[in-house]
């Protein structure tokens, strides 16, 4: 463990405890892509498969419990209990495009072919871009809830900051996962004109307006 | 050998 993938690890969960607090507080799921939040859930299910095999720590257990049970639990409000709230008309990202493609890349470029080591790399793959939905939502409706802004901000500096740790790790442990890093980069840069929209203007207290 | 993925990371 590192300064940096804790930081990132910290900034996922807040991530998360943001999503949350809008949903729960608002009672609605406005400018929420529920098509991420489905892809999110997939992600973590297909990376946490290992979750009772391969005890690492306390923490790391905790935390893919915390990240499995928000992630299901985000989609059950979505399209269960704040349902109506759900913007159907602008959540419309073609998920399958995103599906498919990464699940063959997993068959076809990975470390090992095993179930659990296609079902990891899937999960890598697939996480680097769930986003899409969500940037394409905000895209459309032209803006973002300053609380939705948060939540991406933290959520896009989370893969960020595990990309220091992977050059901290490859420097001072010889480590270095190839797949994670690409991915991870691909999934930060993703972020980027968000990120610029972010820094110029939410935190001039605007509101995040996409120039239409 | 260093291991080849990252399954320490979340």
């Amino acid at each position: 463990m590192n300064i940096f993938r804790l930081a990132g690890d910290l900034s996922h969960l807040a991530a998360i405890i943001i999503l949350l607090i809008k949903i729960w507080k608002t009672r609605s799921c406005a400018g929420i892509s529920g098509r991420s939040q489905v892809l999110f859930a997939i992600v973590f299910i297909t990376r946490y498969l290992d979750l009772f095999t391969n005890f690492i720590s306390a923490y790391n257990t905790a935390m893919k419990v915390f990240f499995l049970g928000s992630s299901i639990g985000t989609v059950y409000l979505m399209y269960l209990k704040f349902k109506a709230t759900y913007d159907h008309n602008h959540d419309t990202f073609r998920i399958e495009f995103l599906l498919l493609p990464t699940a063959l890349l997993s068959l076809v470029l990975n470390h090992e072919f095993s179930v659990m080591e296609i079902l990891w790399t899937f999960s890598i793959y697939l996480e680097s871009v769930a986003i899409l939905p969500q940037l394409f939502m905000v895209s459309k409706t032209g803006e973002a809830e300053s609380i939705t802004s948060h939540y991406l901000f933290a959520l896009g500096s989370y893969r960020g900051l595990y990309i220091l740790n992977w050059i901290y790790r490859y420097y001072f442990e010889g480590f270095y996962d190839i797949i994670a890093i690409v991915a991870g980069c691909v999934q930060t840069i993703l972020y980027c004109d968000f990120f610029y929209l972010y820094i110029t203007k939410v935190l001039k207290g605007k509101k995040l307006q996409l120039p239409a | 050998s260093t291991p080849t993925s990252s399954k320490d990371e979340l």
